[in-house]
C-alpha cells in the first residue's frame, strides 16, 4: 500500500480527494500544509521541489520510496485499493468515467457558480445556469469521492434546501458520503449552506 | 482563508462556449 | 478484451484515443459515425440511445455485451490492455496523471488557440500565448495516445515549423507516434501545418 508526503494548501478540494481515499485504502499518508513545511506561492519555486514537480501545481505527493505524482486524479489513484479502483474492467472504467465526468462537466459551472460569492471573480449568470445533476453511484470509489469532493463548495456556499431538493439523487449520494467516517475523517462536519450566498461585490 | 488559495485554481470557466462551438463545429461538418 | 460499437461524428479526436488503443490492444470496435446508423444532433436525441447515454454526449461505446460508457477516458481505458493502462502502480497513476493533466491543461489553451483559426470562437490573444510543451514518455501508453490526440489539431492547424521548433519534446512524442503502424491505421497521414492558420472572421 502507498505511503508519503501530500504537499498542499488547507481546505484544497482536490487534496481531499486522496485523503478521503486513503481513509478508506488504509495509505498512509502525511499532509505538510503549513509553514515551516508549506508556503503557499513559495514552496512551488524551491528548484528543488521543482525538480520533483516541474508543473509546481498543488497538491503534489512524493512517496516515501521517492514516487512523485502531482495531479490530483493521479495522487488520490495511486492512495487507493482495488475496491476504490473500480475491481473489474467495467467498474474501473465507470471510475474513470465519472473522475472525467466530474472534471469535465461539474468542475467549471460550479466553479462559476462558487467563486462570485466568495469574491474571488465576477459574475456570469449564463454559466451558473449550465449547474446538472449526477447520477448516485453503489459502492463508494473515487467517481464518488471525486464528485463530492468537487461538490464541497457548492454545498457550503450556494445549494440551499429549496434549490437543491430538485436534485434528490445528487442530495442522496453527497449526505450519504459526508457522513460516512472516511469522509468524515477528513472533511470535519461539513456545514450546509442554509441560504444561497451572493455575489461578493 | 482557503479562498485565498482558490483564487489560485486553474478553472476552465469559458468550456462550455468551446464545448458549443465544438458542438456547432461538427453538426455544420456533418451537414 | 473488450468488443463493442463505437458511436462518434467522424474525425473526433477525442474518439481517436480509444481507436488507437484497441490498435494495440487487439480489442474490436466498430464505429458507427454516419447515416444510417449515426446522424450527429439526432442520433443522441432517440430516446432509446438516451437511456444508454444519458447525457447525449460522443463518442459513446456500447460492448457487445451491453456495457455502456461515454468518456471518452473511460473508453479509451475499457479497451485497452494492461501495457497501455499502466501495468505497475507507479505506472498507473502516471496515465492517469498525464490524462488528466492533458485534459486540464493542453485542451483549454490548444481549443482557445485553435478554434478561431476554425472560424468558431473569437480569438483570444493572450490565451494562445498560454500554449505549454509538454515530456515525451518512453513506451507508448494511453498518456501518450491521449496528449497526442489532443495536440493533432494544433499540429494539423497552427503549430508551424519555425513555431514548434521550441518543442522538441513535443514535436518527437508527437511525430514517433503519428509513425506508429498503430497512429497511422486510426489517423491515416497527418498533414502537418507549413504555416499557422490565421484567425478565419
Amino acid at each position: 500500500m502507498a505511503a508519503g508526503t501530500l504537499y498542499t494548501y488547507p481546505e484544497n478540494w482536490r487534496a481531499f480527494k486522496a485523503l478521503i481515499a486513503a481513509q478508506y485504502s488504509g495509505a498512509q499518508v502525511h499532509v505538510l500544509s503549513a509553514p515551516p513545511h508549506f508556503h503557499f506561492g513559495q514552496t512551488n519555486r524551491i528548484p528543488e521541489f521543482l525538480r520533483k514537480f516541474p508543473a509546481g501545481k498543488f497538491p503534489a505527493f512524493e512517496g516515501d520510496d521517492g514516487f512523485c505524482v502531482f495531479e490530483s486524479n493521479a495522487i488520490a489513484y495511486y492512495v487507493s485499493n482495488e475496491e476504490l479502483q473500480g475491481s473489474t474492467p467495467e467498474a474501473a472504467a465507470q471510475v474513470v468515467h465519472w473522475v472525467s465526468f466530474a472534471d469535465s462537466d461539474i468542475v467549471p459551472p460550479a466553479s462559476t457558480w462558487v467563486f462570485p460569492t466568495l469574491g474571488i471573480m465576477h459574475h456570469n449568470k449564463q454559466a451558473t445556469e449550465n449547474m446538472k445533476t449526477f447520477m448516485a453511484g453503489k459502492q463508494v470509489t473515487l467517481a464518488d469521492i471525486t464528485v463530492v469532493c468537487i461538490l464541497l463548495w457548492l454545498y457550503k456556499q450556494v445549494l440551499e434546501p429549496s434549490f437543491c431538493q430538485a436534485f434528490p439523487n445528487t442530495n442522496r449520494l453527497f449526505l450519504t458520503c459526508i457522513n460516512q467516517p472516511q469522509f468524515r475523517a477528513v472533511l470535519g462536519e461539513v456545514k450546509l449552506c442554509e441560504k444561497m450566498a451572493q455575489f461578493d461585490a | 482563508m482557503a479562498t485565498n488559495f482558490l483564487v489560485h485554481e486553474k478553472i476552465w470557466f469559458d468550456k462550455f462556449k468551446y464545448d458549443d462551438a465544438e458542438r456547432r463545429f461538427y453538426e455544420q461538418m456533418n451537414g
